[in-house]
């Protein structure tokens, strides 16, 4: 464990809680892509399956049983207790063009041809692309809540974070990765058009507002 | 045996 991975990991966690206390303290889910929130449920279902076979460490288990529940209750206020704010018009990704190519990349390109193997591979996958619904969304309405913006801006810190992790663990421990590498690497340029807007507009304390 | 990094990552 280095200290970039470990702000990378606490970085995850302030994004994941800053959605669930902004929903929790608004009543309402209003911007938020409910999609986007599956596609996170459904990695961390699909990574953290090992919590039954692999122990690891104590701080190993602990951060993925809240990952999961965080994961879970933030699906839960999106489609269940505040479902009248549920801005499903503009949530119209299609999250089945992600879902159903990165299970078949998953089948294609894995470290061992096992199910827990292959499972962990397509939640590596997921995550990569999971995000692209909620920022679809901004796009469509163009604009964002600021509230939303700290959310993805600590989302896309934590895959930075980890990115740097992997270059330290490749030169200190010779130890990588090339399909979470990779998977990292496209995850965070997702983000790349995302940080220009956040620095140069929220930073600046201005609404984040696309060009219509 | 090559370990997956994930395993000991979140």
């Amino acid at each position: 464990m280095n200290i970039f991975r470990l702000a990378g990991d606490l970085s995850h966690l302030a994004a994941i809680i800053v959605l669930l206390l902004k929903i929790w303290k608004t009543r309402s889910c209003a911007g938020i892509s409910g999609k986007s929130q599956i596609l996170f449920a459904l990695v961390f279902t699909t990574r953290y399956l090992d919590l039954f076979t692999n122990f690891i460490s104590p701080y190993n288990t602990v951060m993925k049983m809240i990952y999961l529940g965080c994961a879970y209750a933030t699906v839960y206020l999106i489609y269940m207790k505040f479902k009248a704010t549920y801005d499903g018009n503009h949530d119209t990704f299609r999250a089945e063009f992600l879902v159903v190519p990165v299970g078949g990349l998953a089948f294609l390109v894995n470290h061992e041809f096992s199910p827990l193997e292959i499972l962990w591979t397509f939640s590596i996958y997921l995550e990569s692309v999971a995000i692209l619904p909620q920022l679809f969304m901004i796009s469509k309405t163009g604009e964002a809540e600021t509230i939303t913006t700290h959310y993805l801006f600590a989302l896309g810190m934590y895959r930075a974070l980890y990115l740097i992790n992997w270059i330290w663990r490749y030169y200190f421990e010779n130890f990588f990765d090339l399909i979470a590498i990779v998977a990292g690497c496209v995850q965070t340029i997702l983000y790349c058009d995302f940080f220009y807007l956040y620095i140069t507009k929220v930073l600046q304390g201005k609404k984040l507002s696309l060009p219509a | 045996e090559q370990e997956s990094a994930g395993k000991d990552e979140l």
